[in-house]
């Protein structure tokens, strides 16, 4: 109930029309921050205890798990992008049911996201943009961001277990291997490239098969109308 | 440092030339002879303005509810699940600021209170490069503006808004002016000056160019006595479509224009406004301006409900929490 008073505390500083609007003066601005931000950190504790007296309710029966919020602002996190196997705990603090995105600050690589019932889920990596990266208060390892979309009941959580896995080649290639891709594609391309003759062709066979197309519909037709001639006589 | 990357990138950047080159040609030799297998979309490609965009590349980012089709000159065009089609384009400015000894009204500088700027028409940031990744759960059209300015336009799978995420800063001052970026959704809706804001943060109030409820109005400056706060949404519609943007945080927003949302994303000043704050907006970290990043939703249905549900979703987002589980036994 302390850490929750704190942060009720700071909240109630932050209702000044001054913190509100952003018309405070700079270090007035940064004391704001910090009062916030301890109050954020020490008010962990409180998911902290919930979650872990949850998963004890399940049958978890192993070490408590430290639970921590993440700059996902600014696509930084330290577990995420430093641990080879992570929880991701998502809860819905509204009363009725959602579809959100979530985007998870990773290393490049590949990805197991184990979600609830231990079901594997569909997810998308993505590599972060340089405008992000080069945010200058941004301290980060992440190049890319891990996305997935969760369905979450009303007031409910779900936990999602994230794992890289081993690397199976090697994603960094030597001066030797681009050279020799970087011919290789050359070459494709100069084989596969479509001259104006090819294009020429290719219109004559396209013309072709549309009056192929025309004179078999034709003949259809005429199908049908015998048909329908048999039919009335008969 | 052998030299080999540096030959490698050069080669790799005459080829993409090549490409481009022969495709258009290509393109131009079809359109003469009437090639039956180009489409709309290609026989556009062939008008002779100049492209950013990768030729290779596909042009639309799509879900189950709504396309993105992106134009030659990066305008988008939605075409809704009812096949409504709206005209829309996402365009990013400035606004510059306003500068004076704050002695009167007229001159007084723009401030953190107050935003004046000092010309009637925003300057347009021009884009520098764009690109498109597409995937199973999400596409994204990224692109970037000049003044350090880049924004990713997303739509995701299953899900019926378009997510434009953004990062502003930090703003250029080497020419000695303060500045206001601003973010602009354009559409065709014929919303005729009217507007809707919750600035109270509690009910949606009907907003109309150049006028107040309560009493005759004349505006010395129709840019800054034009723009209201947003807390989290702002909308404009017809009686056809309606725009509604969704915000992160509070922000200034306004129509200026007809069909058009316009909303405040960073500030930076070189000059106080008088009003109290005694400083100039102008927020450093290590001599630098600071980088500000955000998330706009953009709603295109006409539904009072699903927009209230989606402002809260927005709002009060799922909270997510890490926890390191490299000793842990899941079995």
């Amino acid at each position: 109930q302390f850490v929750i008073d704190e942060l009720k505390s700071a909240m109630g500083v932050m209702q000044h029309h001054d913190a509100i609007t952003g018309t405070e003066k700079q270090h007035v601005a940064h004391d704001y921050e910090r009062i916030l931000n301890n109050a954020l950190e020490d008010v962990m504790i409180v998911p902290n205890q919930a979650y872990n007296k949850v998963l004890k309710a399940k049958g978890y029966e192993g070490p408590e798990l430290e639970y921590k919020r993440c700059r996902l602002n600014e696509s930084s996190c330290s577990i995420s992008e430093r641990k080879k196997a992570f929880t991701v705990t998502i809860f819905n603090p509204l009363a009725w049911s959602v579809t959100e995105p979530i985007r998870i600050p990773v290393v490049d690589g590949s990805y197991t996201i184990k979600g609830p019932n231990a079901k594997e889920i569909q997810y998308q990596i993505l590599d972060i943009p340089e405008s992000v990266k080069n945010i200058p208060t941004r301290q980060s390892l992440a190049t890319h961001e891990l996305i997935f979309i969760v369905k979450l009941k009303p007031l409910s959580f779900q936990s999602y277990h994230v794992t890289k896995n081993e690397k199976t080649k090697r994603n960094i290639k030597t001066q030797k291997e681009r050279k020799n891709d970087f011919y290789t594609n050359l070459n494709d391309y100069w084989t596969n490239l479509k001259t104006p003759i090819d294009i020429k062709n290719l219109e004559d066979k396209e013309n072709r098969r549309i009056q192929d197309t025309i004179c078999n519909e034709n003949l259809e037709i005429k199908d049908r109308n015998l048909d329908f001639d048999v039919l009335k006589s008969s | 440092n052998d030299g080999v990357s540096e030959d490698i990138l050069k080669l790799e950047q005459i080829i993409r030339d090549a490409k481009r080159n022969t495709e258009k040609e290509q393109k131009n030799l079809a359109k003469k002879l009437n090639y039956p297998s180009l489409n709309e979309e290609e026989m556009r490609m062939l008008s002779d303005e100049p492209t950013v965009v990768n030729m290779f590349e596909d042009k639309y980012i799509e879900n189950q509810a709504m396309k993105l089709r992106l134009d030659n000159n990066l305008d988008i065009i939605t075409l809704l699940e009812n096949k409504k089609s709206l005209n829309f384009a996402i365009k990013l400015y400035y606004w510059s600021a306003c500068f004076g000894d704050n002695t009167n009204t007229t001159e007084r500088s723009s401030g953190a209170y107050i935003f004046r700027p000092n010309i009637t028409k925003p300057i347009e940031l021009s884009i520098l490069h764009s690109e498109i990744k597409h995937g199973p759960l999400v596409s994204e059209l990224r692109t970037i503006y000049e003044g350090n300015v880049t924004s990713n336009t997303r739509l995701y799978t299953d899900i019926d808004f378009i997510e434009v995420d953004f990062t502003v800063g930090p703003i250029p001052i080497d020419d000695n002016i303060g500045k206001e970026y601003i973010i602009k959704y354009i559409t065709d809706i014929n919303n005729n000056g009217i507007f809707y804001t919750d600035s109270n943060g509690r009910q949606m109030l009907k907003r109309k160019l150049n006028e107040r409820p309560q009493f005759n109005l004349t505006l010395a400056e129709p840019i800054a006595g034009n723009y209201y706060p947003v807390t989290n949404k702002i909308y404009i519609e017809d009686s056809d479509n309606r725009l509604s943007v969704l915000t992160d945080r509070s922000q200034g927003g306004s129509s200026l224009n007809n069909g058009e949302i316009e909303i405040m994303l960073h500030r930076r000043l070189l000059h106080d406004d008088a009003f109290g704050v005694g400083e100039a907006l102008n927020e450093v970290l290590n001599n630098k301006g600071l980088a500000v990043r955000g998330t706009q939703r953009i709603l295109t249905k006409k539904s009072d409900l699903l927009e209230r549900k989606r402002v809260l979703e927005f709002h009060c987002k799922p909270i997510i929490l890490f926890a390191d589980a490299e000793n842990l036994n899941l079995s």
